[in-house]
């Protein structure tokens, strides 16, 4: 199983319709600072079903909505869909792939898909549990997050560990 | 619950003094149960031994010997449970070059298990990747991505 | 004692502003105090806006820019009251290699002030200073310390 | 003014009695990972009177005494001196250099030294205020304390402000 692809639009400064076939193996992302290399990461953890805003950088919900430049005007509306490759059924789901989608309007209200279909947050931390793609998971590395794993509580540690078995 | 977890953890020990002593080149690393009343809601301590010096608090480790050591824990457990993907946000700024390519060396080889997205500035590390994406700001404030082979990167990169 | 920090409030919010634009090449910045009941304990507030881009919170900048914004501030301090030496330890690791080159050039500009003792891994730094001193640890877990030359850095720097 | 040397012995990593000469303009510090360079940092806080060991990365006051390695014995004592550039008369003592010292012993006791004469904290205090090298100065920036001036609370910016001010 693997991350195959991502698409955003209007999420943070992805203003335009953006996609990213990915690949297995090792991709490596570069680029100046300030370009939008974090607000990747922010889309993929938000997409997942992140619901904490603080945890993705902005104060209220709806700062993942691209807000504008000096040329162009704020969009009203953010959405980002992840497609997974499920050919070795880890996912308890009948796909072979599996699309993962979120959209949030300027009101605040976020909208779920799985493989297009309307579901809720619930139905996608259901099929993503267990994979280490959840809330303490070890495989999102935020910048700046390294260290947590020394400097926080024996607690948290144990928290990572049990996430992991 | 707790029996699972107890031997989970001595799995996730066994396998982050490996990962450690790979990754350093020697010394000792261990993960264990906090000397807690209540074992069920005890917490995991860890302590490490860099090669050559005494054991010491984790607070005297130094910004890069810190961050390898977090790497060798998030690889142990990747070793023992690999996830669908893994997202690294520039978690190589504090090594110096030796490590930087000794933690190259070590993805390369996970990379035959789990797939890795790497965001980096660090030239070692765009050079162990198979593909690699730009991202800039053509237009100041709006992001935009590029697919580049290996010798595009000289000239893109930031 | 209030009028006098408004006074210096003051002259710190247009050095910051100066020192930022120069070292972003555009953009603004804004020192101010914060709108509280009591004006004697009311603490400062930091607003920037980077070049061609909306103005927003600062939890939403990216790593190098709030690294960037951070040298700003601590410069446009250095200008207003010199300090006797200005010791610094690996402030350059979020900074991509423009901004890099960026910062070593200014630092040049302020040594003509202020003593700089600057701790890094990145190449252009190294390149910035007159005097290069190498630590490093031929017995493990003893620091020993050489003075380099310029051409002796690539092959000993970490 | 500005650092013309520092002496060390038995400070952290730095067991032998170890001399660095710097010069007024650029002084660039390199080495691997883990050889001493955030040491060199915490002897200078520690000599101008750093007295929380917290910020100097420790957990008690001996923690700054090297403690051995798996081929050396741990030292009983450790001890810093700079020697600062007062040609300009910015400190206010009639010396045109001014020489700050320190020592430990295991029994967690430090002395201080003025120009080689013994003194209190108070009296290094006292002759540091204003330059910018007090508590909240903005001369030393540690490992990882940069973003520190914007992650603070609005009142530590204050503080900062009224060090330099
Ligand atoms: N809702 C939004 N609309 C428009 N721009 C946004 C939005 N949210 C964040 N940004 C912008 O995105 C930029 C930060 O991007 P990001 O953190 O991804 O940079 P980065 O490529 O990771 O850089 P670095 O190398 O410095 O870490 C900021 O300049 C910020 O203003
Ligand atoms: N009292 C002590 N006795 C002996 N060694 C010590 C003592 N205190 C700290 N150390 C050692 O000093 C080392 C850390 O040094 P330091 O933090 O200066 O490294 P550094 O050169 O800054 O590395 P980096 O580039 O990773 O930041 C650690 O390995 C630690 O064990
Ligand atoms: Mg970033
Ligand atoms: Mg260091």
């Amino acid at each position: 199983m693997y991350l195959k692809k991502i698409e955003m639009k209007g999420f943070k400064s992805f203003a335009e319709h953006t996609e990213i076939i990915f690949k297995p193996g090792i991709n490596v992302v570069v680029g100046p600072n300030g370009c939008g290399k974090s607000n990747l990461v922010d889309a993929v953890r938000w997409v997942l079903g992140e619901n904490n805003i603080r945890e993705l950088r902005g104060q209220k919900s709806e700062d993942v909505i691209f807000n504008g430049t000096d040329k162009f005007r704020a969009l009203s509306m953010a959405s980002v869909e992840i497609v997974l490759d499920n050919a070795d059924g880890l996912l308890p789901l009948d796909y072979s792939e599996v699309a993962v989608g979120r959209k949030i309007f300027r009101s605040g209200e976020s909208e779920f898909y799985l493989n297009k279909a309307r579901v809720r947050l619930k139905d996608i931390n259901k099929v993503f549990t267990g994979t280490g793609l959840g809330k303490c998971g070890y495989s999102i590395i935020g910048q700046g997050e390294l260290e947590e794993v020394l400097n926080g509580a024996p607690m948290d540690r144990r928290l990572i560990l049990e996430e992991a078995s | 619950m707790h029996r699972e977890f107890i031997s989970f953890l001595d799995q996730a020990n066994k396998s982050f003094k490996k990962t450690f002593t790979e990754i350093f080149g020697g010394g000792d690393a261990v993960l264990r149960l906090e000397n807690a009343e209540d074992k069920l809601s005890a917490g995991v301590e860890i302590e490490v031994k860099m090669p050559g010096k005494k054991t010491q608090a984790l607070s005297l480790l130094s910004g890069g010997e810190r961050a390898l050591t977090c790497i060798a824990f998030i690889f142990a457990l990747l070793r023992l449970k690999p996830v669908p993907f893994c997202l690294l946000d520039e978690i190589d700024a504090a090594l110096d070059e030796t490590n930087l390519t000794r933690f190259a060396r070590f993805i390369r080889k996970m990379a035959e298990e789990v797939q890795f997205i790497i965001i980096s500035h660090r030239q070692a590390m765009m050079e162990a990747g198979e593909i690699v994406y730009g991202i800039t700001m053509p237009e100041k404030g709006v992001s935009s991505v590029l697919t580049l082979s290996m010798n595009d990167i000289e000239s893109r990169a930031g």
